[in-house]
């Protein structure tokens, strides 16, 4: 069955999208069967893989809203490239908070979804709106791990504190089984002092050391340029420090197994 | 009475919270009086302004849940400069949306609160989170104008559609005089392809050419590092970018009129 992956971290802009879309790249050039699941109403990754997304389309708004009788398997996009595929996302799944306020189980409607394809894949990659609303606690109680991008920022690593908090709620009253399996450093910048302080915080954190990868996503301005094309840079910009950054993040996750 | 300033847009990461820290600053060093009001769960604000949060304080959250019969002034703290005062946030704030879901004109809360205090202020500045939820249309109702900061990325750009159909929904439905004043590029950093192409087309897009402030916000690291010290780079590093960029939006923004 598929590992299922959540990237999650309630700041915003601190690469949860480009780190969904690009992991999911990097896993596919080591093998890898990957589907991503894209869980924004602002649907960035849907828009970074190259789906266009159409009114018409089933996506992941019809199957958590249960609006649509569809099977999950009519809502896969292929993408571009062979083996990476896609659940997109729609505006529309901004409702389904005060939609599904009032139905028993509305946490585990992603996870009811997934469980009818999950052995197609070798991994489900989870991306998550920057809060930690129903939606990101539907990829939580979908998840087996989260994996946190955290920008070398000061309110990106504070925002840590609360976001471990809530993790460790859904663990206790929903998936036992989640863990925080990594947290990876974005936006790294060595010639900056604040981006080394946020490192060095989070290298001597007890909270987060154990955690923290040796892999960092240096600030490369290819990866945003390639989310203007609905490429992910690992694929497009393949000598971009964006690409080898990517590539380095998918080598320490398949080690840290 | 003030004038009273929304900074929104649901992208996550695009410097609203630096925004509402340093052109509060700015104005005051314009000789103005600014009250920053924090809407964000995550109190970006409240850290930005060096305002420490504890749990016994009375904060935005007690006045819009009406759990705490305080008055508006009760709530205000002084930050460390003169003619600067914040109303802080609280993670509680998190909770308002699914509290008040059954509550008459839950989203016209803010406007309410701010209506006691408004005649002390030249100018309110509102802080948002990164969604278009109950909050963000709180900070709405109350709102005269919104400015809004756009980091010149691509996913930045395609936000823009849904922010402006957001707000001519709200000027229908709950505040005829809501508009939006400018748009602020941010991250500006003209060495690179993607930050030139999204400049062009802010200044080129029928909608949106009209509103685009001449200024912009250059990638500094000065405006992260002083988050980090609870400081306005208004205030701790006068001759940076960061400082320079921040003091000509406030002069562009008092132009505009
Ligand atoms: N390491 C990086 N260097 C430069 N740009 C980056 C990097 N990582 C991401 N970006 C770009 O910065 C912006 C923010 O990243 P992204 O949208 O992936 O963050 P996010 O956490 O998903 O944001 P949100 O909270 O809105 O979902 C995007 O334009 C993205 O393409
Ligand atoms: N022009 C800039 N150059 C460099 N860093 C910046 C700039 N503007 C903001 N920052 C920093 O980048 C990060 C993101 O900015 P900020 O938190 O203000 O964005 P936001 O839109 O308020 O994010 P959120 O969506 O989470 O509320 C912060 O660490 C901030 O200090
Ligand atoms: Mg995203
Ligand atoms: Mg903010």
């Amino acid at each position: 069955n598929a590992r299922k992956i959540a990237i999650a971290n309630e700041k915003g802009g601190v690469g949860k999208t480009a780190m969904a879309v690009n992991l999911a790249a990097a896993l596919t050039l080591e093998g890898k069967k990957v589907l991503v699941v894209d869980m924004d109403p602002q649907h960035n990754a849907t828009i970074g893989l190259g789906v266009a997304v159409d009114d018409g389309m089933v996506n992941i708004y019809h199957l958590i809203s249960r609006q649509n009788p569809s099977q999950t398997q009519d809502t896969v996009c292929r993408t571009k490239w062979k083996g990476l595929d896609l659940i997109p996302s729609h505006m529309d799944l901004s409702g389904a908070e005060i939609e599904l306020v009032d139905e028993e189980g509305r946490e585990n409607r992603l996870k009811d979804v997934l469980s009818e394809i999950e052995d197609v894949y070798d991994y489900i990659i989870m991306d998550t709106p920057p809060s930690l609303s129903l939606l990101t606690i539907n990829v939580f109680s979908a998840a087996d791990e989260v994996l946190v991008p955290c920008q070398t920022h000061p309110y990106a690593f504070k925002a840590l504190g609360d976001l471990f908090d809530t993790i460790s709620d859904v663990t206790e009253e929903i998936n036992p089984e989640l863990k925080v399996s990594g947290i990876i450093p974005t936006f790294f910048d060595r010639r900056t002092r604040v981006s080394r302080s946020i490192i060095e915080k989070l290298h001597t954190d007890e909270r987060y050391k154990d955690l923290v990868f040796e892999s960092t996503i240096r600030t490369n301005s290819a990866i945003a340029e390639s989310s203007d094309i609905g490429k992910p840079v690992v694929f497009c910009r393949t000598r971009s420090y964006g690409a080898l950054d990517f590539r380095a993040v998918a080598s320490e996750f398949l080690r840290r197994k």
